[in-house]
């Protein structure tokens, strides 16, 4: 199965990098 | 709960293997010699840890780029996998320096990692953004010029993500249209 994010999932991993 | 990114705690794969190109104009060397592969990734984590660790391309120097491409594509015409494609071209006016472009940059980057064009998202090879004075430019890069179907819905998807206005028009140019070009100016290949 392919791999694909939407921009929402993408975009709370930046904020959790954001965060820590 | 407190976060933990322990062991056990496995990063998001990507479908592909990303590698980010830096361009640094130096009109005393070859234009390969100012091309230098920074990184690759893999997944969703190191993505970020890169992002969040390289300047803004609005606070990149004129004459830079950043090309993130499929590993194994290098940024450029001649590579095989690039020859016979083109580019959706997204042209900024040289205000939008400030107000727009590290949100179209960014956004470009997000349709590519989490493989955004669906079952076209093979014949993308990669984006580009030139810092430029007399205005940036953004592009995505696919593999083959003549594939109507996978470039025009490439097109579509990319001006939708970007939220560009249905009056805003962007050109697709085949890359041999742009290498023999006798002045400025390349035909668009398709419109969306």
């Amino acid at each position: 199965e392919k791999k694909r994010y939407d921009r929402e999932f993408l975009l709370g991993f930046q904020f959790i990098f954001a965060s820590l | 709960g407190k976060l933990s990114l322990g062991e056990g705690l496995e990063k998001h794969p990507l479908e592909n293997r990303w590698a980010l190109w830096f361009f640094k104009n130096d009109r005393n060397r070859a234009w390969r010699d100012n091309l230098h592969l920074l990184t690759k990734f893999d997944t969703v984590e190191d993505f970020w840890a890169l992002y969040s660790h390289i300047q803004l391309a609005s606070k990149l120097s004129s004459g830079c780029d950043y090309a993130l491409f499929k590993d194994g594509i290098e940024p450029m015409w001649e590579d095989c996998r690039n020859k016979h494609g083109g580019r959706w071209l997204v042209s900024l006016a040289k205000q939008q320096r400030q107000s727009n472009l590290d949100r179209l940059w960014l956004e470009t980057l997000l349709c590519l990692v989490g493989e955004a064009f669906e079952e076209y998202s093979e014949e993308v090879c990669g984006a580009v953004v030139n810092v430029r004075t007399k205005g940036d430019k953004i592009a995505i890069w696919t593999s083959e010029a003549e594939n109507q179907p996978a470039v025009t819905f490439i097109g579509r998807v990319f001006k939708d993500r970007l939220g560009l206005s249905p009056k805003v028009v962007i050109g697709y140019q085949a890359h041999a249209d742009t290498a023999t070009k006798s002045n400025s100016f390349t035909k668009n290949k398709f419109v969306v």
